[in-house]
């Protein structure tokens, strides 16, 4: 998996 | 997008929209504490800065963006402004520095990125993650809470805890985890379990919520 932020989360 | 990470939304936009509610109905923001709504504030600021830096995902990712900045703040003018004596200070005592100044600690040694747009981020991702802890504390004080207050925070609870389930689809489906998120939304969701627990033991059987002496 990657490890990324989910930005398009609120 | 995911039903878990849809339900969370709605439950999220539900709790303003109750809290609102209450402090209308009632004409009082009685039993809320100004000092979580206060980081909200601070919360969606800091974390919604990528609308004003361009970087577009969705006009409901906007729109909800939008509502949640422009809601928190309407919020603290109701409380501090428009029902002002209704706030009693002396009930709201938890210290916010012991939230701010850790978050902004753990934003500068956890964060995706060293520019000011990551680390506020991971700050508002942190802070949001305890926000809560002055409202929590001050129903742990009173020992009691008015219904609709409860159902704020059942609502207020319920969206962290629904975004779990929606890591855990993510997870599977695009193969992306988010580990800054991840644990401290678990440890947004933890700070609900006690509230939870009489939430439903109690106000859902109808009964007052009052937590024992």
């Amino acid at each position: 998996f990657r490890v990324r932020g989910h930005k398009d989360e609120l | 997008m995911n039903v878990f990470r849809l339900l969370g939304d709605l439950s999220h936009l539900a709790s303003i929209l109750i809290l609102l509610h209450k402090i209308q109905t009632t004409r009082s923001c009685r039993g809320i504490s100004f000092k979580t709504q206060a980081l909200y504030v601070v919360v969606f600021l800091t974390r919604y800065l990528d609308l004003f830096l361009g970087d577009w995902v969705s006009l409901y990712n906007t729109a909800m963006k939008l509502f949640f900045i422009g809601s928190s703040c309407y919020i603290l003018y109701l409380m501090k402004l428009r029902f002002r004596p209704t706030h009693d200070p002396a009930i709201d005592t938890f210290r916010v520095e012991y939230l701010v100044g850790p978050s902004l600690i753990l934003a500068l040694i956890f964060n995706y990125k060293y520019t000011l747009v990551e680390i506020l981020w991971a700050f508002s991702i942190y802070l949001e993650a305890v926000a809560i802890m002055p409202q929590l504390f001050m129903l742990q004080r009173t020992g009691e809470a008015e219904t609709i207050t409860t159902h704020y925070l059942a609502a207020l609870g319920a969206y962290r805890g629904l975004y779990i389930p929606n890591w855990i689809y993510r997870y599977f489906s695009d193969g992306t985890v988010d580990p800054i998120a991840v644990i401290a939304g678990l440890v947004q969701t933890g700070l609900y379990l006690d509230f939870f627990y009489v939430y439903f033991t109690r106000v859902l059987q109808g009964q007052k919520f009052e937590l024992p002496a």
